[in-house]
């Protein structure tokens, strides 16, 4: 899916981490978008 | 909080300029983040993604000390990253856009308003009052 960019957000003492590729291809489960 | 939650995140096609923000997101996250999250999360991106085109564009000509400056505003500028600037929105069947509330899940997004099995479909704009 090309570089995955990886980053932590906080809000109320909660962190959740997002992950985001350039493509879905690869990087998706599937539905369609693989 | 384990499962995983994958999402098609975009500009509003209605209420963004698309010279301004084009890019389709690819991106995934655990399904107790909520829409606070995602919009803080574009918010920090986007601050950065500007940050590295501007020292791109700076690159050579910026002069002893120069940096050190930088250094100190994006600082700054990232602390003041926050949730309301960007309003998040899905699709809803008359073509239409909800505008989502903060507080929601995106697992309770998913399952209240998105109900099929594909990759959630979000979309973003400045919040107005910015």
């Amino acid at each position: 899916p090309g570089e995955v960019t990886v980053t932590d957000v906080t809000i109320n003492s909660l962190t959740v981490t997002f992950r985001e590729a350039l493509a879905a291809k690869g990087f998706f489960r599937g539905w369609g978008l693989e | 909080p384990g499962s995983e939650i994958e999402l098609v995140f975009r500009p509003h096609p209605l209420l963004v300029n698309t010279q301004d923000y084009s890019q389709t997101r690819y991106v995934k996250t655990t399904a107790n983040a909520t829409v606070d999250h995602l919009s803080k999360y574009l918010a920090l991106r986007i601050a950065l993604e500007d940050r590295q085109r501007d020292s791109q564009s700076d690159a050579g000509t910026e002069k002893e000390g120069g940096a050190k400056g930088e250094e100190a505003a994006t600082g700054a500028s990232l602390k003041n990253i926050s949730e309301k600037q960007y309003t998040i929105y899905i699709p809803t069947s008359g073509g239409q856009f909800s505008t989502l509330n903060g507080s929601l899940t995106l697992e309770l997004v998913n399952e209240k308003y998105w109900k099929v099995r594909k990759p959630l479909e979000l979309y973003y704009a400045p919040t107005k009052d910015q």
